[in-house]
């Protein structure tokens, strides 16, 4: 009995042990990126970083991951958009990226202007990964070949206040700009949750609670993120205007508001911050969509989705240990511990039976189980 | 008043914010495509 009680503590602080470790991993993709295939995120992840120093070596890969963020769009480009798109890869292979001498990845624009020449007259597959949800999707950008007398000239002296790639552009305009950038960047917003000060900055500059994020600040203030940044920002504007970028989730647009920032440096809203307060996803309504294609008036076709339902983020409502990649890898092992433990010296034949019922999702109908 | 917001927010549909003069963390020049 006493060596019952004594191997359950012990299974007790394994179990914990595990858990710490794991939650403290920096290895571990954060949930948001995991929509992301693999592949896409290998260059970066098996980045010689790891090889360079010690000091290096733990650095959080969920800090480091980057992607080409869309920081400016053409009015007429319609697929990617500014602030949540990134471009994490083309033709399903990651953005081509070289190592600089302290082993961080950056990306290697001369090749990929590379490849936008060599698709000139045809459409490029590019893999994009959106802060909306931490979503992933395909775009196909149609690529036009420039006119041959109306190539890029190829400047022979290095200008720093205008970048090149170094390779001449011989398509046409894309109508997007993009900087490397990590892709934790886009999750540094915060949520309205409700307007506590009556005619208070909030209220007069009209952010909707629950509806609207705060995503950027004049001058890309809020680029560090931080719980308190906002906070620190708006009491450092008393008696000043402050010009700050709201998303509304309803509408799914983005717009600059103007808030004048009273004396007591408030606000005037309650605002959370973190991982359940992120973007959600967008979802489109095919009845909705199909009215906007009908109707030119625009009509707001997005259907918003709780964050809470769009994304439930495993470290908050479970331990990280039952996540889907880890049970694949060591399946059984940490969650069953306990389970093994009550049932050593039982019938194994029963245990295996009831493991192979929970293997089938749903029992077949009563004809198709009697033809089998 | 939410009528209102409505009316207006649509009218941001198509917007695009503008990074480019931002501050970022991010690294390296910002390339035009």
């Amino acid at each position: 009995m006493f060596r019952i009680a004594k191997n359950l503590v012990r299974t007790f602080e394994q179990s914990v042990q595990d858990t710490l470790a794991l939650s403290q991993d920096s290895s571990n993709l954060d949930a948001f990126f995991q929509s992301i295939p693999p592949n896409l995120l290998s260059a970066q992840l098996e980045s010689p970083v790891d090889a360079v120093s010690e000091g290096v070596k733990h650095t959080n890969v969920n800090e480091t991951l980057s992607g080409l963020r869309i920081v400016w769009v053409d009015e007429m480009q319609f697929q990617l958009q500014s602030f949540f798109d990134y471009i994490v890869g083309f033709n399903d292979d990651p953005v081509p990226v070289v190592s600089n001498q302290h082993g961080f990845s950056y990306p290697d624009y001369r090749r990929i202007t590379s490849i936008f020449n060599e698709h000139c007259g045809r459409t490029l597959k590019v893999n994009i990964w959106s802060a909306k949800g931490g979503t992933f999707r395909d775009e196909y950008i149609s690529i036009i070949s420039k006119e041959s007398d109306d190539l890029d000239d190829v400047s022979l002296n290095h200008d720093e206040r205008r970048p090149s790639s170094g390779e001449a552009h011989q398509f046409q305009a894309l109508g997007f700009k993009v900087q490397w950038t990590p892709l934790i960047a886009s999750t540094f917003t915060y949520h309205i949750l409700n307007v506590n000060i009556p005619d208070g900055p909030a209220q007069s500059a009209g952010l909707i609670p629950d509806e609207d994020y705060i995503i950027g600040c004049q001058d890309g203030l809020l680029a560090t993120g931080g719980e308190t940044l906002l906070q620190d920002i708006v009491r450092s504007r008393a008696n000043y205007d402050l010009v700050l970028y709201v998303y509304n989730k309803v509408s799914d647009c983005v717009r600059p508001i103007t808030v004048h920032i009273g004396p007591d440096g408030r606000l005037g809203c309650n605002v959370g911050y973190g991982f359940l307060h992120r973007i959600p996803t967008v979802k489109h309504c095919p009845q909705q969509a199909q009215q906007q294609g009908q109707d030119d008036n625009p009509v707001p076709v997005p259907v918003p989705v709780e964050s809470e339902t769009a994304f439930v983020p495993s470290a908050f409502t479970a331990p990280p240990v039952p996540t889907k990649k880890k049970s694949k890898n060591k399946k059984g092992t940490q969650p069953l511990a306990m389970d093994d433990y009550f049932n050593e010296g039982r019938d194994k034949s029963s245990t295996a039976a009831k493991s192979a019922e929970s293997d089938i999702l749903a029992p077949p109908p009563q004809k198709q189980s009697s033809s089998d | 008043n939410m009528e209102v917001d409505r009316v207006m927010l649509n009218k941001w549909r198509q917007w695009n914010v503008d990074m480019t003069t931002w501050r970022s963390i991010g690294s390296g020049p910002i390339m035009e495509f």
